[in-house]
């Protein structure tokens, strides 16, 4: 499918603005 | 050209760095650019040529400047591939079920060669906070932990180089690896025990630099690694 290119450049801004650390 | 074509044609331009290097260019607009059919066409053989050409470079000992700096170009041209590989599922799980891609990134935490190691700790980052059912962080840190026991030295120093760079992106990268292999260890202990291997090794004194510095990048970084800190404190 094709949402699923893309993924790590999802990953990376994610890991860049932070999000990826924000505890649930 | 086909994926195909750019198989023949790594395995043709071995030789001549040049061209290699063109080749790669090439190949990593085309990964970029093309549905993850034609990534699945580069498949499984691809991405070994890649590695194995990868670690060539990587073992070769060039006392020629000129020769060393091609061969610094190809290397961060073959992890700008990989990070294009990678953007699809195809590509991760290809890449994670290699048995030494991971390995060879970590080798490419070369501080000499700043901007690919920019990017080899951000790919490094992002596999530690992918949801898989291996523990891809462990995997990560295992890969770290091997490397510096073959050159014989900490296993966070590679990364204490990189903040040590002037640099800003490449601190930053630095940071975000980090703050990836802290925040992805489970047990609150394990968090402790890295962070303050981490400072021990020089990280402290880098810290006090870098809060100096106005890039928000950085800032954000060192926030989440604040944060963090604070949070094992409370629970501890």
């Amino acid at each position: 499918g094709g949402e699923e290119i893309g993924i790590m450049d999802g990953l990376l801004e994610a890991l860049q603005s932070g999000a990826a650390f924000r505890r649930k | 050209k086909s994926a195909v074509m750019y198989i023949q044609e790594i395995k043709m331009e071995y030789r001549d760095p040049q061209q290699l290097l063109t080749c790669l260019e090439s190949l990593r607009v085309s990964l970029n650019n093309n549905p993850v059919s034609w990534v699945q066409n580069f498949g499984d053989e691809g991405l070994m040529l890649l590695l194995s050409l990868l670690k060539r470079l990587q073992d070769e000992k060039d006392e020629n400047s000129q020769a060393r700096n091609m061969g610094y170009k190809c290397q961060h041209e073959i992890i700008r591939c990989l990070k294009a590989f990678m953007n699809n599922m195809y590509g991760i799980k290809s890449m994670l079920g290699t048995e030494d891609g991971i390995r060879l990134l970590v080798r490419a935490l070369n501080y000499k060669v700043p901007n690919m190691m920019v990017d080899a700790a951000k790919l490094l980052s992002a596999i530690c906070i992918l949801d898989h059912p291996d523990n891809l962080h462990d995997r990560v840190l295992e890969a770290i932990t091997e490397e510096a026991e073959k050159q014989d030295a900490e296993r966070f120093q590679p990364l204490i180089d990189g903040m040590q760079s002037n640099q800003i992106a490449l601190k930053s990268g630095c940071m975000q690896l980090i703050n990836a292999l802290i925040s992805r260890a489970e047990e609150l202990d394990f968090r402790i025990h890295i962070r303050s291997e981490l400072l021990r090794l020089g990280l402290r004194q880098h810290l006090s630099e870098i809060r100096r510095i106005e890039n928000e990048e950085l800032q954000v970084q060192l926030n989440v690694f604040d944060e963090q800190a604070e949070d094992d404190s409370d629970d501890l």
